[in-house]
């Protein structure tokens, strides 16, 4: 069916790239079809999949700068059904090169339109800000998933979030939904908890996901060892919080 | 004595804000003369000082812009010593126009020299990119202080910071150092913190600070409360770790 979610929001360091991943892998652990794309020119899915440069025969550098394919810049990954398109930037001249050539909103659209068919899931991990790369995934995707942890930049970051997408709605994607605001590095019992907690209940209520993400340090250190959580330990809090996420989200998209 | 220290790393989350901020204010609660410049469009120092729009006169978009000096949007603090140039940036147009300002590498040079005699600290947060702002702060500063989080993504944000480091010596700033590498949100005996810990000293040890800052939710809540840590709860482990920041660079500092 091919839906595209973006994970996107403008505040750095809230399991953007953890969630895309390991919402990812579980997807495809539930035999869904599921391609991950790294946006974001610091490369951290690359890391977390274990895609050293020698793994990685391109990316979409080389797809934005017209060299290859996008069919020729996806790898297999140690799961069946998980498929990933490395971001491939290696230098700083690259990254400049790369936001250049992404001010062209329709670039990732344009790329993306023969794979759809190919996937019942493409993710699209993105950098901590909304111009370039990030605006060209939110203009060509079917939602936006919104990790956020608890504390007032996050909330900040939110509002950010939905401003930007009140603009992607009137001037590039006018049925862009919100897949949903997931908590992520959820810490319960903590005063910085219960503020955000009231406040995303009171401003955010029906977008707040019901699944959140615990705190769990397993998720960090999969990444270390180049593995998704489910692989790394499939039975840590952390992976089995994104399995949970995954029958959330495919139970709200289930064909009728 | 008017030093100039930049607080950057290109990975998103992990304290640069909060380090900047509660640096800034040790420092002042140490009676040096401080002032703390936000760099980051997001606007996160504003958030965790107070500063809503209505306090706000102005800030470094006016400045890039040539609208105000840099003397008119230096605003007082709580804390006597501490002062305090805000970014500004009230809507996304404003930030592709800071943006394209900043690829002026000598705009914050130019306007900070006047300022350098009346401050014995001059702080700079910044965006967690390299580009832009971020290489405008480093181009005029005397040293970059480095915050890191445990985790593989961050100890690449390392790297890829000290790459661009060799790069801004060569081309805009021959004698910046390295004021020194800070673990943030420090969590002992986790596997994750043993093999970062292990990777620093590998690599990096002539820069590792003596000095880290625990994880601390007093420090999350102090932002929401719009204050420094230490006006905020002057006893938690978050503010006594600034504090012993602050003696540590200032000894290194001192005049002989
Ligand atoms: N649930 C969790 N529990 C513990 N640690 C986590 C959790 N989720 C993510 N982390 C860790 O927090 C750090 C930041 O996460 P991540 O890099 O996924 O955030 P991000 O939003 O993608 O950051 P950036 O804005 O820099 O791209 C990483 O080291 C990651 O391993
Ligand atoms: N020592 C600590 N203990 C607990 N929480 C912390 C600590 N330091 C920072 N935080 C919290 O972690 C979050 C990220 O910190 P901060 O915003 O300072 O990072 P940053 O590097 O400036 O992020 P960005 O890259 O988005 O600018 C904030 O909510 C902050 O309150
Ligand atoms: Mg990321
Ligand atoms: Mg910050």
């Amino acid at each position: 069916m091919g839906r595209i979610i973006t994970i996107a929001i403008p505040k750095g360091g809230v399991g953007k790239t953890t969630t895309a991943v390991n919402l990812a892998a579980s997807f495809a652990a539930f035999e869904r079809r599921t391609l991950l794309i790294d946006a974001d020119p610091f490369g951290a899915c690359s890391m977390s999949l274990g895609f050293t440069p020698e793994k990685t025969k391109g990316g979409l550098y080389e797809v934005f700068n017209f060299v290859y394919s996008m069919t020729q810049v996806i790898h297999r990954t140690e799961l069946a059904f998980l498929d990933f398109v490395p971001a491939n930037v290696k230098a700083p001249q690259h990254e400049d090169r790369l936001q250049r050539l992404s001010e062209n909103r329709t670039m990732l659209r344009n790329v993306l339109r023969q794979l759809v068919p190919h996937y019942d899931y493409i993710l699209i991990d993105t950098p901590p800000f909304l111009r370039g790369l990030t605006t060209n995934a939110l203009s060509c995707s079917d939602s936006v998933l919104v990790p956020m942890k608890s504390g007032h930049f996050s909330l900040e970051g939110v509002d950010k979030l939905f401003r930007h997408l009140e603009w992607i709605r009137e001037t590039a994607n006018r049925t862009l939904q919100v897949e949903g605001i997931l908590q992520t590095m959820y810490e319960p019992h903590l005063k910085v908890t219960e503020i955000s907690d009231r406040e995303l209940q009171l401003r955010y209520r029906k977008h707040l996901l019901r699944t959140s993400i615990p705190k769990n340090t397993h998720l960090t250190e999969a990444s270390f060892y180049g593995k998704p959580a489910i692989l790394f330990n499939a039975t840590s809090r952390g992976t089995l919080g994104y399995m949970e996420l995954a029958r959330e989200l495919m139970g709200r998209h289930a064909v009728p």
